[in-house]
């Protein structure tokens, strides 16, 4: 465990808890992307597998244990509690095209052809472009609240930190996943131009609105 | 053994 490792961790919790604390206190997920909190809930779901056969830390246990429930309580303030203001209109990213070619490619590249190393793999494929569908809503409605900016900056740090930890991993241990790293660089790749956004207007007090 | 314990990330 390093600095940029639990930096991710921490930017990567709060998200979750921004997203869940927008949610409650203004009874409200509009302008959330209902697939991409599918794909992230998927995504625990597939990686968490090792839950219970691999212990690693109880650091490590508690933060999966909050990640799978924190996903599924969003589910269910989205689909079930708030559904009257789901904006599904908005939300028509098919995610098949994302579910399919992250399950296809971890067939083939993977660490180990067994059922945990596979459905880890795909997790990690998934992950990296879970966050398209809620990308695709902010561009369709051409504007994004600052708290929906907030936890979309947050939930993109946590991924770079992730990238500059693994750096700090290989010249500190030699480790490396080759996996996590690349996916890791897509994933990341694929919230420069928020991040570009975010800076230049949210952090300056204008709402984040795209370029017509 | 699987990478996923020498892994150890969230």
């Amino acid at each position: 465990m390093n600095i940029f490792r639990l930096g991710g961790d921490l930017a990567h919790l709060l998200a979750i808890i921004i997203l869940l604390l927008k949610i409650w206190t203004t009874r409200s997920c509009a302008g959330i992307s209902g697939k991409s909190q599918i794909l992230f809930a998927l995504t625990f779901t597939a990686r968490y597998l090792d839950l219970f056969t691999n212990f690693v830390s109880v650091y490590n246990s508690v933060m999966k244990v909050v990640y799978l429930a924190a996903a599924y309580a969003t589910l269910y303030l989205m689909y079930v509690k708030f559904k009257a203001t789901y904006d599904h209109n908005h939300d028509t990213f098919r995610l098949e095209f994302l579910i399919l070619p992250a399950a296809g490619l971890a067939l083939i590249i993977n660490h180990e052809f067994s059922i945990i190393e596979v459905m880890w793999t795909f997790s990690i494929y998934l992950e990296a472009v879970a966050i398209l569908p809620q990308l695709f809503m902010v561009s369709k409605t051409g504007e994004a609240e600052s708290i929906t900016s907030h936890y979309l900056f947050a939930l993109g740090s946590y991924r770079a930190l992730y990238i500059v930890n693994w750096v700090y991993r290989y010249y500190s241990e030699g480790f490396y996943d080759m996996i996590a790293t690349l996916a890791g660089v897509v994933q990341t790749v694929l919230y420069c131009d928020f991040f570009y956004l975010y800076i230049t207007k949210v952090l300056k007090g204008k709402k984040l609105q795209l370029p017509a | 053994n699987n990478h996923l314990l020498v892994h150890d990330e969230l």
